[in-house]
């Protein structure tokens, strides 16, 4: 996905 | 992880547990015939807890932790998520259905509609975001939704005349784990290459803009050692 490093944040 | 999200995270936490404790400390009370003075404050003033806003964080987390089943990225990860999805559902369960706890609710003071947050939030999401697919819109919907549901909460806080201590507190470490979660968009900006995220730093920024407000007459209080008003 384009935010994949974002998504490890909750 | 940098010590920012972390504490963040934690905040986040300890505001979930804030309002479980508050939960708690209202059914503890009822069975008593010669309440506590806490108990006689919460048992016959409203608790101050918009039920809107909690509804509106179950749809938060619902629509973001979609991935918890299918991505998986740490146990630290899947286990806060269910810890707040967990959280969210059981406090609007309590609110709604619990006998007691569902007597210390306001309902005609929470009168802010759901609709008016959720609908300009969705077309928002299908407008704009980075990928048009199922999971991303919901996801950045939730982005969105998560902006603003403090707002029914804030115009509860700012009709109900007593603040108690323990929704003050809640209040406060919400709009505390915002903020450190900008520290923590900062730091990775400069630590990690590549990571640059507009919608979740433009709803985050918005989000906790709307705790300055809040902020403000929370430091205040604390600073001339007086109980929590907001102006009306």
């Amino acid at each position: 996905s384009a935010s994949a490093d974002v998504k490890d944040e909750l | 992880m940098n010590i920012f999200r972390l504490a963040g995270d934690m905040t986040h936490l300890m505001s979930v547990l804030v309002l479980l404790l508050k939960i708690h400390t209202i059914k503890s009370c009822a069975g008593k015939s010669y309440p506590c003075s806490l108990c006689f404050i919460l048992l016959e003033s409203s608790s101050g807890i918009s039920l809107k806003t909690q509804e509106l964080y179950a749809l938060v987390f619902a629509t973001r932790y979609l991935d918890i089943f299918t991505d998986f990225i740490s146990v630290y990860n899947t286990i806060m998520k269910l810890i707040f999805l967990g959280s969210s559902f059981s406090i609007v369960w309590y609110i709604r259905r619990h006998k007691i706890v569902r007597r210390s609710y306001d309902k005609d003071q929470d009168t802010f509609r759901h609709f008016f947050l959720v609908l300009p939030c969705l077309l928002l999401a299908l407008i704009i975001n980075e990928k048009f697919t199922f999971k991303e819109v919901l996801w950045t919907f939730s982005l969105y939704l998560e902006a603003v549901a403090i707002l029914p909460q804030l115009i509860l806080l700012q009709r109900t005349r007593n603040i108690d201590n323990l929704t003050g507190q809640y209040v406060f470490l919400l709009g505390a784990y915002r903020a450190l979660y900008i520290l923590n968009w900062i730091y990775r900006y400069f630590t990690e290459p590549h990571y640059v995220h507009w919608i979740t730093w433009i709803s985050g920024l918005v989000q906790t803009l709307l705790y300055a407000d809040f902020f403000y007459y929370y430091f205040s209080s604390l600073k001339n050692n007086v109980k929590l008003k907001l102006p009306a």
